[in-house]
Formats: structure tokens, C-alpha cells, sequence
């Protein structure tokens, strides 16, 4: 949640900037977003008219870019560099960030080698500093270290832009939450009804109990 | 609402919040504790 | 809305009203002295949520070490209030006669700067904790609490448990006062049963007719209520997170083993008994709460804490660890 508070801001700024420039200067505009430290969503951009625009002119190539930084990784950029514009070093800083949420999205226990392949890195001190320094500070991921499993273990990863078809998982997902929870709430209720009855039969039965001794003792008496 | 499904996708890939065969074992260690600690006290109470 | 909003502002001037101190009243109060002729003239303990949070923190932050410390507040009619409450720099209070003599110089210190800082109230009595023993007066604590209301009155003596305020998930509490020496009290209604350890049965026994319990009741300011619900805010999560079962460990299982050691002290006294041998008529009569109901009250009580405990592991683990994205 403080992350998105925390990119609300630039997101509106970079949409205002995308809204009213058009042609080359939207090029300058997506390079700026996609370098920003602070930035780690670009679906509203995405989502701008003149950037949409842009498909099918000299510069669809930077719309693929946004498209990398919203739901790609490191390892894409890797495999297409190819028909992809250089990044620089901010960009692939913020591309690394960003391929670690979506590793943390399919398991919360992420293994330092894994870690090392997808995200370039040579030694496990680089790879903790990159962790820590531009990650864990950042505030995009929180999570511990475990150096004697080699291992870093998730708490939180903050969410990127939505790949087209993960809402209707999100739903399902949601849906069940949903109906756990009412099956959780019925079932505390019906053992309230269960105690309850349970101890007014208990009661009964004392009280029977005792009318019957008060009974037998008044006959011996 | 861009930021709010990103948010609701963070915070589902929260659950399960614990999943390991440590934690299940130390559960059910504690549940057995706790039904036994019922076991005694309903003897005690016969 | 207008009117909701006089409403609640004249419900929070009500509550409110509760902390204002009338010099004179005061005053007038001590020159009466109307608890010298009635050993039960007070009955009624109202403590605020402040000083309430004050003294529970303060017991908990002390482990396993009894802690001290003092309450300030008024009198009103037959209600001790209690508005605050301060820690005082001693520990292992039933380790020796004293410990507040360690204390002297900081309790004037601490009243005169009070004082000055414009706080009027005056000390009313001293709060301790008995962590995991329950909340009563030892004999120590009794012949302190005779020697504050000799001198001090009107003075309070409250007993905190902080270990089964978390076991139980409420605040162990109880305000006492002390009869004078040599007063014999008429027989008092049953108090709350509270389990006692073993190693503590003699000292609770002994002295437990030389004091009374008055009745506890809680107030809290309008801001106060704002604050707190501030609080609630921020630590929800850690208070959900947490659970009984896991901090508590040491206390249950002492109390099991102190439930233990109390079954064989009860079997041995049945095995002792010639009760199966006498006639019916020389039987003797069985006191109403045998030894044998109290073990099993107290093992109920103990199943019940750990039930809680698992119903609310339990629930946490089906809500948030059955559903898989």
C-alpha cells in the first residue's frame, strides 16, 4: 500500500507529460518513466491515447519497452534484445527490480542461484547488495535473508501492472477467500448453537439431578 | 482501477501466509497438546 | 447531525468530568475522614484507562519480577478514583519487607515535581504485580498495605497478574484494602475463585480475612477514546498475530505441573481419611468446595485458556493459509 501512495504521484505526472506531448517527445517521456527510481507501474501510461498512438510508427518500439516494464523481466529483455532500443543502466537497474516482484509472485522462497541467473548477477555479495540497496530500501519487497540456505524469503512483494487474463485468476482466488471465510463464520456460529444448547441440556439434567436426590432424601427422611 | 488490482495482486500472493512442513508439524503438535490437555481435565472432572 | 454531534459532545463533557479536581472537596474529605469509624467505607475502585495501561505495561515489561509502583488520584463519596499511575525504580517486591524504602526519595521528588507541573492530585495508593500467582495481598503486602492506611490514608493496594492477563486475554486485576489490626470482619459474600499455586496456598490462607476487594470499574476521556482507537489501529496486527499458546508456555506448563503436585496432595489425603470405614452418622460433614473441586476448577480453567488459544490458531490458519492463489 505505501508503495502505490508512494508512486501515485509520478504516475499522474508521467500521464500528464504523456497526454500532452505526441511524436518523438513521447520517446523522451517513456525513457524518463521507465528510469524513474521511484516508479514500478506503467499500465496508466500505457494506457494513454498518444502513447497507444504510437503503434505502427517509427517509435511502436518504445510502446514494446513500456509493455517489457509492465510485465516483463530481465530475462525477456535478454531474449529480444535484438529488436529492442538499449536500455540504460537506470533502466535495467529498475527491469532487474521489477523481474525480482515477478519471481516473488510464484514462490516465496527464492533460492540465491535462481536469483543470480535471472537477474545477471555474479556473486552472492553483489546479489545481496542489489536486495538490499535497491529493493528492500526501495520498498517494493520485504523479506529476510537467509544465508546458511542461500535463500531469500518473500514477506511482501508489491504488485505490478495485471498481464492480460491474471484478473479472472485473481477472481477465483478472491471468490474462494470469500466463500472459506463464510464457511468459517457459519460453522463458528453453528458450534455457538451447539455450546449453547450443549450447556442448557447440562443444566437440565443437573437440575433433574438434583430434584431427584432432594426426592430421595425427603423419602428416607 | 490500476493501483487498487495491483494492491489486491500483492496481497494475494501473500496466501497462504505460512506453507511448510515445519509449521504444519509444530501445529499439529500444539493442537495434540491442547486435545490432550482436554483428555486429562475431562478425566479429571469425571 | 447537529444534534448527534451536541449529543456526543455533551456524553464526552460527562465522561470528561470525571478528571476534574476540586481542591476544596478534597480537602474537606481529609479534614472528615470518614473511613476512621467504617474499615469498609470504601467499596469502589475506578481506575482510567491511562493508568490502567500505565500499570499493565509496566507489570508485563517486569518478566517474572514483581514490580512497584504508585497511583495518583482523588476520593469521591465511597470510590477511590485513580487518574495516573507511576513506576517506581525497585523490583522483587515480595522478596523482601520493604522494597519501597528504596524508593522514598523518588516518590517526594517525583509528587513535588508533579506539583509544580501542575498536577494536583495527590498519591492514593501503590499497585504491584504477582506475575502468574494471582491477585491477592501476601503477608507482606498486607503489613505494608496496614502501614499506608496508618499513615497515608486513604490509600489502595491493586494487584496486578500480568501472566494470566495474557493467558486469560483480560486484565488480572484487584483493588484491596486492609481491616485495622485486631478488627474482626463480618463474613464476607464468596469472592471470584482464583486458582493459587501451591507454593503460595499458606501465605494466601493465612492472611486472606485481614483485607477486602473493593469493586473495579474502568473510565476513560473522550480523547482517550480517540487515542486508543489510534492504538487499535496501529497494533491490530500484532495483536492478531499473537497468540497465547506460543507466549505462554512456561506459565502453563507450571500450572500444570502445580495442578499435578495439588492431585497427589489430594489423593494423599483421601488415601489418609478413614472415611470409608465410619458409619454414616460419624462421617464428617464434606466442606463444600473440597480440595478435589477446586483441582478440577482449575483444570477446567487451564483446558479452557488453551482452547481459546488453539480456536484462534486454528481460525487463523483455515483463513489465511487454506486459500491458494
Amino acid at each position: 500500500m505505501d508503495i502505490e501512495q508512494k508512486q501515485a504521484e509520478f504516475i499522474d505526472y508521467f500521464v500528464k507529460q504523456a497526454e500532452n506531448q505526441k511524436g518523438s517527445s513521447l520517446v523522451n517521456v517513456i525513457v524518463e518513466a521507465t528510469s524513474h527510481p521511484s516508479l514500478f507501474a506503467f499500465s496508466e501510461i500505457l494506457s494513454v491515447p498518444s502513447i497507444i498512438q504510437l503503434q505502427g510508427t517509427e517509435f511502436s518500439v518504445y510502446i514494446d519497452v513500456l509493455r517489457l516494464f509492465a510485465h516483463g523481466t530481465w530475462s525477456d529483455y535478454k531474449s529480444n534484445a535484438g529488436s529492442l532500443p538499449p536500455l540504460v543502466p537506470s533502466q535495467v537497474r529498475k527491469l532487474k527490480q521489477l523481474s525480482l516482484l515477478t519471481l516473488a509472485e510464484v514462490d516465496k522462497v527464492l533460492p540465491y542461484d535462481l536469483l543470480m541467473v535471472e537477474l545477471d548477477v555474479s556473486n552472492v555479495r553483489e546479489l545481496e547488495d542489489f536486495l538490499i540497496n535497491e529493493c528492500m530500501y526501495s520498498g517494493i519487497v520485504r523479506g529476510k535473508l537467509d544465508q546458511l540456505r542461500r535463500c531469500f524469503e518473500v514477506q511482501f512483494a508489491a504488485g505490478r501492472d495485471l498481464r492480460p487474463g491474471q484478473l479472472g485468476s485473481m477472481i477465483q482466488t478472491l471468490s474462494a477467500w470469500l466463500s472459506t471465510s463464510d464457511n468459517l463464520l457459519v460453522s463458528i456460529q453453528d458450534k455457538i448453537k451447539w455450546a449453547d444448547t450443549r450447556s442448557e441440556l447440562d443444566k437440565k439434567h443437573q437440575k433433574e439431578i438434583e430434584d431427584r436426590v432432594e426426592e430421595v432424601k425427603k423419602t428416607l427422611n | 482501477d490500476n493501483s487498487l488490482l495491483r494492491q489486491v495482486s500483492s496481497l494475494l500472493r501473500r496466501l497462504p501466509a505460512i506453507e511448510s512442513g515445519k509449521f504444519q508439524d509444530d501445529f499439529l503438535m500444539e493442537y495434540n497438546d491442547t486435545l490432550l490437555i482436554t483428555y486429562l481435565a475431562m478425566i479429571t472432572n469425571c | 447531525s447537529s444534534s448527534s454531534t451536541a449529543q456526543a459532545q455533551a456524553a464526552a463533557i460527562d465522561t470528561d468530568s470525571i478528571y476534574y479536581y476540586d481542591e476544596s472537596t478534597q480537602t474537606k474529605s481529609q479534614q472528615d475522614k470518614p473511613w476512621v469509624n467504617d474499615p469498609h467505607y470504601f467499596k469502589r475502585v475506578k481506575i482510567s484507562a491511562l493508568a490502567l495501561l500505565k500499570m499493565v505495561v509496566h507489570a508485563r515489561s517486569g518478566g517474572t519480577i514483581e514490580i512497584m509502583g504508585l497511583m495518583q488520584g482523588k476520593t469521591e463519596g465511597d470510590s477511590i478514583i485513580v487518574m495516573d499511575a507511576f513506576a517506581l525504580p525497585v523490583e522483587g517486591t515480595e522478596t523482601r519487607v520493604n522494597a519501597q524504602a528504596d524508593a522514598y526519595e523518588y516518590m517526594v521528588d517525583y509528587s513535588q515535581t508533579n506539583r509544580q507541573a501542575g498536577r494536583l492530585e495527590n498519591v492514593v495508593g501503590w499497585y504491584h504485580s504477582h506475575p502468574g500467582y494471582g491477585c491477592w495481598l501476601s503477608g507482606i503486602d498486607v503489613s505494608t498495605q496496614m502501614l499506608n492506611q496508618q499513615f497515608q490514608e486513604p490509600f489502595l493496594a491493586v494487584v496486578i497478574d500480568p501472566t494470566r492477563t495474557v493467558s486469560a486475554g483480560k486484565v488480572e486485576i484487584g483493588a484491596f484494602r486492609t481491616y485495622p489490626q485486631g478488627y474482626k470482619p463480618p463474613d464476607e459474600p464468596v469472592s471470584e475463585y482464583q486458582t493459587i499455586p501451591l507454593n503460595k496456598i499458606e501465605d494466601f490462607g493465612v492472611h486472606c480475612k485481614q483485607y477486602y476487594s473493593l469493586d473495579v470499574t474502568y473510565f476513560k476521556s473522550s480523547l482517550d477514546s480517540h487515542l486508543l482507537d489510534l492504538l487499535w489501529n496501529k497494533y491490530w496486527v500484532n495483536t492478531l498475530s499473537s497468540s497465547p499458546l506460543l507466549g505462554n508456555r512456561d506459565y502453563v506448563a507450571g500450572q500444570i505441573s502445580d495442578l499435578a503436585e495439588k492431585l497427589e496432595q489430594a489423593e494423599t489425603q483421601l488415601h489418609s481419611r478413614m472415611g470409608s470405614f465410619l458409619m454414616p452418622q460419624h462421617r464428617k460433614k464434606e466442606p463444600e468446595d473440597s480440595q478435589l473441586s477446586k483441582i478440577t476448577r482449575d483444570s477446567s480453567k487451564i483446558t479452557v485458556e488453551q482452547v481459546h488459544g488453539l480456536m484462534s490458531q486454528v481460525i487463523k490458519d483455515i483463513l489465511f493459509n487454506s486459500v491458494h492463489p
